[in-house]
């Protein structure tokens, strides 16, 4: 799975995600990616794109559930998506990571998984990757 | 107040997985896709061309399982899903099923802007991406080696005992 999340100069965030799926999967099985809510949310506040077991971010609606805790509670960024990504999808057994970006350019890169392919590049025009933790 | 661009492109890889080439390109077509996603930024554009932006690139790149590089299905096939959303007006647009779409973030924002409604799946997605003259690609545009036997790989284990627990995860799900 692939994902971006944006802020520009008006201050308007945007969210998107794309993916092949699931290994070796059948029935015509769909996961969080192309699920607005789930694996992709953007609102005034908050952008998401997300990535891993797929059942488990449909069933949190976990891109929403961490803009939904920045809106309504008021969370941090990078609390509203630890406490998802760390939290609430473990608890149901699930895994995997996502990438959130604030409006007022607050970033966070939860996983629980061994590494998440990630990058950023901001004012300085430098492209900034990671792997591991 | 600066333009940012955040992109990921997939967790559940573990030390081990990819050897020190394979990193290494990894590293680099993430580097790619942020400058093209960066420039529409700096040039005053919105929030949804840099990440449309992005995104295709990752899409191009065989390393990721989107687009070129996807995984593959029970059934030896690549099927795609996308979605891509705009936090100033709320507006979504998402496709699944896909398997002739070459860049589907293209479609899911023509989905988006061009269409009443927020998703399309299968041949109907298909059938409005050739109208909105999206680029179209056989299939085998998408299968790298890599993936099938990973395919190969996941049928092997389908037949070994611990696949009779579902609620096992696997690495494989995440591609």
């Amino acid at each position: 799975t692939v994902g971006a999340v944006a802020l520009d100069a008006q201050g308007h965030l945007a969210a998107g995600t794309s993916t092949g799926g699931m290994t070796n999967k059948r029935y015509g099985r769909v996961g969080d990616a192309p699920i607005i809510g789930a694996g992709t949310w953007a609102d005034g506040r908050c952008a998401v794109s997300a990535t891993g077991w797929g059942e488990f971010y449909i069933r949190t609606a976990a891109a929403h559930e961490i803009c939904a805790r920045v809106r309504l509670s008021g969370d941090a960024i990078e609390k509203a998506a630890d406490d998802v990504v760390n939290g609430l999808i473990p608890a149901a057994g699930g895994n995997g990571g996502a990438i959130v970006l604030g409006a007022d350019g607050a970033v966070a890169f939860p996983f629980n998984t061994g590494g998440m392919y990630r990058g950023w590049i901001g004012a300085d025009g430098e492209p900034h990757v990671a792997i591991w933790r | 107040g600066a333009p940012l661009l955040v992109i990921h492109g997939g967790a559940g890889v573990e030390p081990g997985d990819v050897d020190a080439q394979e990193e290494a390109e990894a590293r680099a077509a993430l580097a790619e896709a942020l400058r093209p996603g960066h420039a529409e930024l700096a040039a005053g554009r919105p929030a949804l061309d840099a990440v449309t932006a992005a995104i295709r690139v990752l899409e191009d790149a065989p390393m990721f399982n989107a687009g070129r590089g996807a995984v593959f299905t029970h059934d030896g096939r690549n099927e795609l899903d996308t979605s891509i959303m705009d936090g100033a007006t709320g507006r979504a647009g998402a496709a699944a099923g896909l398997r002739r779409v070459r860049n589907p973030i293209e479609l899911a924002r023509a989905v988006m802007e061009r269409s009443r409604h927020v998703m399309m799946i299968g041949e109907g997605a298909e059938q409005f991406a050739a109208e909105q003259g999206l680029a179209l690609v056989e299939p085998e545009y998408f299968r790298t080696e890599r993936r099938w036997q990973q395919l190969q790989r996941a049928l092997r284990d389908e037949s070994q005992p611990h696949a009779l627990d579902s609620t096992a995860p696997a690495k494989a799900y995440f591609g």
